[in-house]
């Protein structure tokens, strides 16, 4: 549906948005390795997804294993998040907003967004 | 900014690229004009010219909009979620999911947060995926065209400094007539 303007849009529980796909991972707040909670496996299929898990790796538990943990910890750094390698609430915030569906890494390991990059320091 | 594997890009022979849209779709010339825009502004930093073609068997770019799966092997998810997609150079393939409530905004509106967080901006994802035809990949500067997220109701339209520095490394800046590489991105 197009919209041509703000007043033309109807009120939200006519829209489409309240029946979004990643809602749902909101509940994994919290969650960290060695945790098994139901929709860990959902989770991991959003990162493989954007290429943060490897596609070799596709048999999807619900276990936080380490493979999530480090999927995470580089999600984190492209989104200029604390790496914590845990399910904090800023993480999953952002996990949860509309994106592109174009992947941010290639099977898991390379970038150029910032988890691919060697930051120089340089002394000033 | 980054790009993909390999820096694909249009080759020097074809600068000049055309666009057409999915018959299928029956979009209002209202919506296309949106897209005209967003090509417009990396037209403006670069030598790229576009052109709306009428015809999709000749354009270098398709623009369709498409629900769940649409047999490109990656499916679209229902409202929300992934937005769109589009291939890297010289493919030209470019879809949007058509489960999406789209806003079209007033083309003076750069960057705006919109009291309404269920709809999202057009123009914003059509000039992200129009960096990927072109040949750029996700940034994580967040005010960045290139970033990969946008929220429902926020609009960024205009390139960033990191976005115009990325696309001139892979054409040029298209000479004085364009925006000069300093300029363009709200600092």
């Amino acid at each position: 549906t197009f919209y041509t303007n703000i007043s033309s849009i109807p009120p939200l529980h006519l829209l489409n948005a309240t029946r979004s796909a990643w809602e749902t991972f909101e509940k994994l707040t919290g969650c960290h390795v060695g945790d098994k909670a139901d929709g860990l496996s959902k989770l991991k299929q959003y990162f493989s997804r954007f290429g943060y898990i490897p596609a070799a790796v596709d048999n999807f538990t619900d276990d936080f294993d380490d493979v999530l943990q480090s999927a995470i910890s580089t999600y984190q750094k492209n989104f200029n998040l604390k790496v914590t390698g845990k399910l904090d609430a800023s993480t999953l915030g952002q996990i949860v907003k509309p994106r592109c569906g174009n992947p941010d890494m290639i099977d898991g390991t390379t970038s150029e967004m910032n988890a691919g990059k060697k930051f120089r320091t340089v002394a000033r | 900014y980054s790009f993909f594997p390999g820096k694909p890009q249009w080759p020097k022979r074809n600068r000049d690229l055309s666009y057409a849209f999915v018959p299928l779709n029956n979009l209002t010339e209202e919506v296309k004009q949106v897209f005209a825009r967003a090509f417009t502004r990396w037209a403006d930093v670069t030598p790229l010219n576009f052109t709306r073609s009428e015809s999709i068997l000749r354009a270098d770019i398709v623009i369709g909009f498409f629900a769940g799966d649409h047999g490109d092997g990656e499916p679209f998810d229902g409202p929300m979620g992934t937005l769109a997609h589009a291939s890297s150079p010289p493919t030209g393939m470019f879809h949007l999911d058509g489960d999406e409530d789209w806003l079209i905004s007033g083309e003076d509106m750069s960057r705006q947060i919109l009291p309404v967080t269920s709809v999202v901006d057009l123009e914003s994802v059509a000039v992200h995926e129009i960096g990927h035809l072109l040949g750029l990949g996700h940034s994580s500067v967040e005010d960045a065209i290139m970033y990969p997220a946008i929220s429902g109701g926020h609009r960024k339209v205009e390139l960033a400094k990191d976005d115009i520095e990325g696309i001139q490394h892979l054409y040029g800046d298209g000479g004085s007539n364009r925006r000069s590489e300093t300029s363009g991105g709200a600092e």
